[in-house]
């Protein structure tokens, strides 16, 4: 099993491929995209090491080749269908995220509230929380993010899971209890910021 | 130095304290926070073993000195002043989040779009993002959190920095160049739905 923060790094490789291939580079060295996500240039090495042998010593890698690979790995290089839970504050704000230029499509939205069902964003429409699992199921949906309040986050993976849905990533700072071998990620802004504190306190002790 | 999980987990473990203790909870066991965090009983022993002896064999831990205990190592005892740059879609959710809750306190935005200047979103006023530095020394800011597009975040950075920030969380998905000892964490919000990605197709191939 890869460790996690290498798929991490990979994300970030990624996006510099993204700038240099706008600029029409064709060779990237290890050791370029490791300046550019601030890392080693073994790390780099390492990273892509993973995944079958890229470059030529000296010469670099081919970064099309690269960068279509990086994408098939992560499962990049095809269309996901996504539904976002939740059109609160944080949902409004993804529902106008361009996530489609990375072939993630919010093709639908949920909400209890009656003020915000029929309502479209950025081209989503918002339904009613209880088709939840019944439009998921209907339109193929493989990823739900969760943006509803803690205490409704359990029930809202339920009813996703119930629907077939693949993965979660969920905004609510609750743990969920996973179904039917589903894959769960979480993105914890508080906790981060509490992290932040730690380090800074961190540094002071010193 | 303490693993980076491991303040993760003590910020989980503060969370389902502060559950117990609304419910007047004097007494809980390291079992008990195990199971809310959905991690092993051990694990929760082992984190909690760095900062000295706090529970009796069978007893457990007095939950009132422990949630005292742990606010105090991650910092969170006392007010931090928070400004945030960059008053768009993930800005505007956060000024509307209750971080007070855990002693953040965000006192001022900043932002370069003269038609948000001088709005105020609960309670906080959008200043010139030109007045970044200098209020941010004046009112002796410690956190900034950064939220203007990934091409101004390095710039927004350096004006924080000028500033005497101590710790800055971005969600522009570039990395930051610290400076003067500056912590920098991150909310990487694409990166996580990437990461996901991985983990179905990894399921998949299985
Ligand atoms: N806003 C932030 O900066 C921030 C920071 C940290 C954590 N979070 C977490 O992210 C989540 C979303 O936060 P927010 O600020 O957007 O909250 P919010 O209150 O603005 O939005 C929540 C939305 O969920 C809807 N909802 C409630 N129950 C539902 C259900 N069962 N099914 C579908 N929709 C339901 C509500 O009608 C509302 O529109 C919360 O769990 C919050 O703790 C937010
Ligand atoms: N919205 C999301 O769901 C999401 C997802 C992933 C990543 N992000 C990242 O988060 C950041 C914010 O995203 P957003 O969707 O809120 O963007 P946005 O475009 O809605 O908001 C950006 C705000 O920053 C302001 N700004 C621009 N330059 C500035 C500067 N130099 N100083 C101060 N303010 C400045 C703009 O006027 C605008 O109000 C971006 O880096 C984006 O890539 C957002």
């Amino acid at each position: 099993k890869l460790p996690r923060n290498t798929i991490r790094r990979l994300s970030h490789y990624l996006r510099c491929l993204d700038i240099l291939d706008l600029k029409g580079v064709q060779l990237v060295k290890s050791r370029e995209l490791a300046c550019m996500c601030r890392v080693s240039d073994s790390l780099v090495r390492r990273d892509l090491s993973y995944f079958g042998d890229f470059g030529k010593k000296g010469v670099g890698y081919n970064l099309p080749e690269l960068r279509e690979r990086i994408l098939q790995i992560m499962g990049l290089d095809k269309v996901r269908k996504v539904v976002l839970c939740g059109v609160g504050n944080i949902g409004t704000a993804l529902l106008r995220y361009p996530f489609k230029e990375r072939n993630f499509e919010i093709i639908a939205a949920f909400d209890t509230d009656p003020g915000k069902v029929g309502m479209v964003i950025n081209g989503i429409r918002v339904y009613p929380a209880e088709k939840t699992s019944e439009l998921t199921r209907e339109l193929g949906v493989e990823i739900g993010i969760i943006a509803v309040p803690p205490e409704a986050a359990q029930r809202t993976a339920d009813l996703l899971m119930e629907g077939g849905i693949e993965g979660i990533l969920s905004f609510a700072l609750i743990p969920i209890e996973p179904k039917n071998d589903v894959v769960i990620q979480y993105v914890e802004i508080a906790t981060e910021l509490e992290i932040l504190s730690f380090e800074i306190e961190e540094r002071k002790r010193r």
